[in-house]
């Protein structure tokens, strides 16, 4: 309990702190491998206008990081090590290596896990859930906190849905039950299908068409 | 430190029970909607002349113990809720609610989850970690620890190596800087490529060919 108390209080921190810098930022969470990293990515390249920036969250290794530096955008790598989330005590301390008046908007990948990260909120303004088509149908029904409390779910990787059998319109009814009123957007993260509409969703604007 | 003291007290119980019962279990973990399932469901067919029993451990719903079920094999859900990962508490209890006396071979089936599962030993004989192409090529090494303490690792859904562009050999290497000695086997679960090979690899008759 005490944990989560002061986790609640350094995400308190950490979102005056981005407000003070004018920055929005978005908790992007999902299965591992679903995606995250090729969404983060293709937005940072496409939104218009906006300085984007970027946490990489992963138990070890550089290559998301990699990957967000060769968009020649800042970012941090966070390295827990054995936690199989992100808390606001982590990035509390990324926030400190990152160039706050250099940024608008902030993705922050989250470690791939569909369970430990929705009950560590960070300070962000909105949470992005991300799953894919690969993992089957029953994602959203094995797994209804997470999706119940992000303001965004993303299937990707529609592309393979046919190869898969996977009909995504099951996926689309376990989440209306679970999450009436929340978003659900189809992307194809590696042809940028669908990220116009992901764009929208968190209100930033995009350049047309890719 | 305590929990886990606890949880190896517990699973040295399991093991013992197991032991006592002539049942052969493995410990089936990876990440989600890997194809976990499939590969048991798949086995628990082939496997000649020994009765197959399995555990489904998920978050919430009892999706993976129905399809136990319908292959006419003893089988029970644990539903966990909020853990990101079986323990051997949990796996006491389910062994209670099991025909211990009309198994040869237990399948416990992880929750989806590539780190924590690797701290909480069930008391079972082996580990077999499963990832699938889908996911990307990095998975070895973003998540060292869990290969390196599995005897058993497997790549599935190789079917869709291609349309993923993701090169086996990349993930084949990774395995073998961080588990030298280990197996590794590729699978493609629904056509069933690849499980004799795991089937032997754990000790198992296998029915032949498919
Ligand atoms: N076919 C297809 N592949 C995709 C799509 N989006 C991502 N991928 C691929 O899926 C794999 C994993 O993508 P990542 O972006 O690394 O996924 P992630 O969620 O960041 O992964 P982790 O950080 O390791 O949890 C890579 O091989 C990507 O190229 C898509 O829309 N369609
Ligand atoms: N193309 C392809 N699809 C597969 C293969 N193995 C499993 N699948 C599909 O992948 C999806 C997930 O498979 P499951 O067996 O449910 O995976 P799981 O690891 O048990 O999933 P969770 O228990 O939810 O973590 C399903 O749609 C399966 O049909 C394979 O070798 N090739
Ligand atoms: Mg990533
Ligand atoms: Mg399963
Ligand atoms: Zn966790
Ligand atoms: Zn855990």
């Amino acid at each position: 309990k005490n944990i989560l108390d002061e986790n609640n209080r350094l995400a308190e921190k950490n979102s005056s702190l981005l407000e003070k810098h004018g920055i929005r930022a978005f908790n992007v969470l999902g299965a591992i491998g679903s995606g995250k990293t090729t969404i983060i990515e293709t937005l940072s390249e496409e939104i218009e206008n906006l300085r984007v920036g970027a946490i990489a969250g992963d138990l070890a290794g550089q290559d998301d990081y990699l990957r967000f530096k060769s968009h020649d955008i800042p970012a941090v790598a966070i390295n827990t090590g054995k936690d199989c989330h992100l808390d606001a005590h982590y990035v509390s301390h990324a926030l400190e290596d990152l160039p706050l008046d250099e940024i608008d908007i902030l993705f922050i990948e989250n470690v791939g896990n569909l369970i430990c990260p929705v009950d560590f909120p960070l300070g962000t303004e909105m949470s992005i859930v991300v799953i894919s088509v690969t993992e089957g149908d029953d994602m959203i029904r094995k797994h209804p906190l997470i999706f119940a409390r992000s303001e965004i779910s993303v299937i990707n990787k529609i592309d393979l849905a046919d190869v898969m059998d996977v009909d995504i319109n099951v996926i689309e009814t376990d989440f209306r039950k679970i999450n009436p009123h929340g978003k659900l957007i189809k992307l194809d993260a590696r042809k940028g299908d669908g990220l116009e509409e992901l764009a929208e969703s968190i209100g930033v604007p995009y350049s047309l068409p890719l």
